[in-house]
Formats: C-alpha cells, sequence, structure tokens
C-alpha cells in the first residue's frame, strides 16, 4: 500500500492512498476484490441536535465491517497501511484469545472507533497513538487545517515514532508512507517508496490536488499487480473518491 | 534504490504529460449507508444481501487455498474463529452475526474475514 498527505501552497490537503492486497492469496482481483468495493456513508442521529446525518464516509469491501480508510467531514481522515513486526497480529490475537489482553483493538475497529467517537485531528490523534491493540500497523491521519497529517507508527501497547508535516520545511509538503519505518530503509525488491518520492517532486506542492495524486499513484511501481484501488479524501470539502486500480501488462507483482 | 529491470521499471506518467485521472470513474464504486442507529444485527442486511455470493466466493478461494495443504482444516477453522467471534465487544459481535446469518455462511469464516488484517501481518 502507499498512502500520501500532501498540502498545497494554499494550505489545502489532499490525503489518498492505493490499497494492495492479496499477496500470494491467488485470488482474482477483477473478480474477487474489485467487485466487492463499496463507499459507505454512515449515519447517526446527533444526540444534541436530533436530527440524522452523516457520520462519516468509508470504503470497504462487502462484508467487512472494519475501515482502512475514513473520513470525518470538517475533521481528519484516516488511511491504514500494514506494518510488519516481529511481535505481529498473531501474538495480539493469541493474546486476546486466551485472555491476556480483552482490552487490545483490532486493527481496522479502532480506526472505525475513532471516526464514530472524535471529531477534530489532535484527539483523534492521540486515540490512535494510544489505545493498546492488537497488531502493529501504519495510521496516517490527515485533518482539516494547514499542517495536519502525520504517519503513526503503531506497535501493540504505544507509538514507535510519529512523523508529520512541516510547512515550515520546504521539503516537507507531504508525507508518503509505504509498509517500512519512515526511519529505516525499504526493501530494494519492495520500493515504493522512491518512485513515489520522485513524481511527487515532479508534482511539485503547485499541483497537489486530486488529478495531480492520482497520477503519481497511477505511476509504477507504486501502482503494481496487487493494487486494487484508489481513494483520494479531501476532509475540507468532504470530497472522498474511490477509483478501482488495475496495472495491466508487465508490471512489477507488489 | 535499485532500479527494476525493463520493462518493471519505476515510471511516473507525469513524466510524460499523462492525465490518468477521470472523475466520473468514482462511480464505479456504489454508495451505501450504514445506520448506527439500527440494530447491530439489521445494520449489514442490504449489503450482505446483495453481496453473498461474492463474499462467499472469496471465502472459496482461501479454502481453495488451505485445504489442500490441510485438508481437514476447515472444521477447525470454524470453530475456533467461531470461538473467538464469542469474545469479540460489541456491536462488533451482532453485526458479524448479523452478516453470517443474511449470506448463509459460517460465523467462523465471516470472523476469520474480519480479523484478515491480523492473520495477514504474520
Amino acid at each position: 500500500c502507499t498512502s500520501i498527505i500532501a498540502q498545497d501552497p494554499n494550505g489545502h490537503l489532499v490525503h489518498a492512498r492505493n490499497l494492495d492486497f492479496g499477496l500470494f492469496l491467488g485470488w482474482d482481483h477483477e473478480n474477487h476484490l474489485r467487485k466487492m468495493v463499496i463507499n459507505i456513508n454512515w449515519i447517526r442521529t446527533d444526540p444534541l441536535t436530533g436530527k440524522k446525518g452523516l457520520l462519516f464516509k468509508s470504503n470497504n469491501f462487502a462484508g467487512y465491517i472494519g475501515i482502512y480508510n475514513g473520513l470525518r467531514p470538517k475533521a481528519f481522515s484516516i488511511t491504514a497501511n500494514e506494518r510488519f513486526m516481529a511481535e505481529g497480529g498473531y501474538v495480539g490475537m493469541l493474546s486476546y484469545l486466551f485472555g491476556e489482553d480483552p482490552n487490545g483493538r483490532w486493527m481496522s475497529w479502532l480506526t472505525r472507533e475513532t471516526l464514530i467517537n472524535f471529531d477534530n485531528y489532535a484527539d483523534a490523534k492521540k486515540h490512535l497513538s494510544e489505545t493498546p491493540m492488537l497488531s502493529p500497523v501504519y495510521y496516517i491521519l490527515g485533518g482539516v487545517n494547514p499542517g495536519e497529517g502525520c504517519i503513526i507508527h503503531r506497535s501493540l501497547n504505544g507509538t514507535d515514532l510519529t512523523t508529520s508535516l512541516n510547512p515550515s520545511d520546504p521539503e516537507s509538503w507531504y508525507v508518503l508512507e509505504t509498509n517500512y519505518d519512515q526511519n529505516v530503509e525499504v526493501l530494494f525488491v519492495d520500493d515504493r517508496r522512491t518512485p513515489g518520492n520522485k513524481c511527487m517532486q515532479k508534482l511539485g506542492q503547485q499541483n497537489v490536488n486530486f488529478a495531480g495524486i492520482y497520477n503519481v499513484l497511477s505511476s509504477r511501481t507504486t501502482l503494481n499487480k496487487l493494487t486494487t484501488y484508489t481513494v483520494m479524501m479531501s476532509v475540507e470539502d468532504s470530497k472522498f473518491e474511490t477509483h478501482l486500480q488495475r496495472c495491466d501488462g508487465l508490471c512489477w507483482p507488489f | 534504490h535499485v532500479d527494476l529491470p525493463a520493462p518493471y521499471t519505476d515510471h511516473c506518467i507525469l513524466n510524460d504529460g499523462v492525465n490518468k485521472y477521470d472523475p466520473m470513474n468514482q462511480f464505479d464504486v456504489p454508495w451505501f449507508e450504514v445506520d448506527l442507529d439500527a440494530d447491530p444485527y439489521h445494520r449489514w442486511d442490504e449489503i450482505s444481501g446483495i453481496y453473498a455470493d461474492n463474499i462467499n466466493g472469496l471465502l472459496g478461494v482461501i479454502k481453495d487455498l488451505i485445504l489442500p495443504i490441510f485438508p481437514d482444516a476447515l472444521p477447525f477453522i470454524d470453530t475456533l474463529f467461531a470461538d473467538i467471534g464469542e469474545k469479540l465487544p460489541n456491536p462488533y459481535r451482532e453485526e458479524i452475526h448479523g452478516i453470517a446469518d443474511v449470506t448463509g455462511i459460517p460465523i467462523g469464516q465471516i470472523v476469520m474475514y474480519n480479523v484478515f488484517y491480523e492473520i495477514f501481518t504474520v
């Protein structure tokens, strides 16, 4: 997967991601996965006004109740990228199964409860950073105000590293996360970071918008055989678009 | 960074002046509503009904992957993940039960599908 949060010269944020899924599983992305991609408007009655309305948006695979990507209007957006650690999800699952970690959250349900319960970037960041969970993950969190964008490197009981947008630094107008810690080198056969960064530099901050970021995420090897869809989000104007993706021809397998 | 060999070499389409973004393509993906005021057991009825065959097909692929190696694994998977399912907090437990009942798929397999991220990190 590849997630990007970028800020244009006027402080507007775009949050986007490619979902790459199914390595070694032999799934037919055309018939098994792409046909199951859906968008959801999550609605609820506001306890203050008594009016039913939109709480947040997400996309899902049908039948999957957790959330990998979501946007709460005027508040924040989240994407989750897989993080591989020795103490991985199976440790959390076993702890949960044997009752040793009954309060640990399943990854995609922590995303969902954050979207339900919090209405601003700071509170969402704190919740995603500090809540015990059952598997490591990278949470990429974007806000509505300039400079609100970060990558939270989660392990089971804490946050190992957080890297953020820094609008005062001319080189830090975007953050890009694949499936590696920001402070380590990527595996050379799985390097989507370098081509992603090169393409973002080619794009330039002045061209940050849905079209620009979509074209970055449609470039090899950020786009690869596993890429199922691209989602693009703008918290400021509540825009949420899911585009089915495919890398035809000779593309790198992951 | 090591460049991949041709024809897999990294390539930024912005160098070609190409624009692949078409906002109309977003409408290839349907929208649904999930009502958080509704009974969790019934929240996913519409989606589960429409996509029952697709979910079943997807789980079939996982079974096809596992069963040739572990022919007797299915009852174990059904039991193990059904047990996990009973320990899950609400509203998730009720939602998963509802999806299993509407689709007719064993509860353990719907649980497995829904905790796939945690399994996949192995």
